[in-house]
């Protein structure tokens, strides 16, 4: 599984 | 992802409606300061990474918007003749820091991204965020009465973090990626404000002004 965050979101 | 611009947008459009309430009705009445207060805590923490990397002049221009919008809104309630003076500080007594400040920090040990000091910063904020809404909930339930312009605010503020569900749902089917501190922190979230959704499409369809 991957916890992968995006950093564009607010 | 159309999903995402929409909860941005909704997010934003819940401070507007917020600010132009305090200003019509010249006070702020069943409003948690200390929901405000935490919403703040929550983009201060969060958007440090404004100091550490360039995404794009929306990601940076919506960030800024976030928080000077939540100071406004502070400035104007605890601040600002005559907003101020209606503020009802009594029925504001949700135990904050003892149930919501630790509750969250509990939560981020347990789902987080990374352990990393700005990862788990950043997870604190998600867990913070997605119990920000408790005080005003129990300020509303206090004082039983909701004007229809707070119950859009809900309403707006968690329908937002119910498009942003849609959104990562979308960009699982296409990419496999999922960030479960996100996922799971916008699922309590939304679940806080379902219940009050439940009560505010009621209001909404019969026309009437709603009362918990």
């Amino acid at each position: 599984k991957k916890n992968k965050k995006s950093k564009d979101e607010l | 992802n159309p999903f995402r611009y929409i909860a941005d947008f909704l997010h934003l459009v819940s401070f507007l409606i917020l600010i132009l309430k305090i200003r019509k009705t010249r006070n702020c009445l069943g409003l948690s300061f200390r929901t405000q207060e935490i919403y703040l805590a929550v983009f201060c923490v969060r958007y440090i990474d404004l100091f550490m990397y360039f995404v794009s002049v929306y990601n940076t221009s919506m960030k800024l918007l976030y928080i000077s919008s939540t100071v406004f809104i502070i400035y104007l309630m605890k601040f600002k003749k005559p907003y101020c003076l209606s503020y009802d500080s009594a029925s504001d007594d949700f135990p904050h820091y003892k149930f919501i400040y630790t509750g969250a920090a509990v939560l981020a040990l347990l789902v987080h991204t990374d352990l990393a000091p700005f990862e788990l910063g950043w997870s604190y904020s998600i867990w913070l965020e997605a119990l920000a809404i408790i005080p005003q909930l129990h300020m509303l339930q206090k004082i039983k009465d909701v004007e229809n312009i707070t119950s859009n605010y809900v309403g707006a503020l968690g329908v937002y973090r119910f498009f942003y569900i849609v959104s990562w749902i979308y960009k699982y089917s296409l990419t496999g990626d999922v960030c479960w501190t996100s996922l799971l922190g916008g699922i309590v979230q939304t679940i806080l404000y379902a219940d009050f959704l439940y009560y505010y499409i009621i209001s909404l369809k019969s026309g009437k002004g709603m009362s918990l």
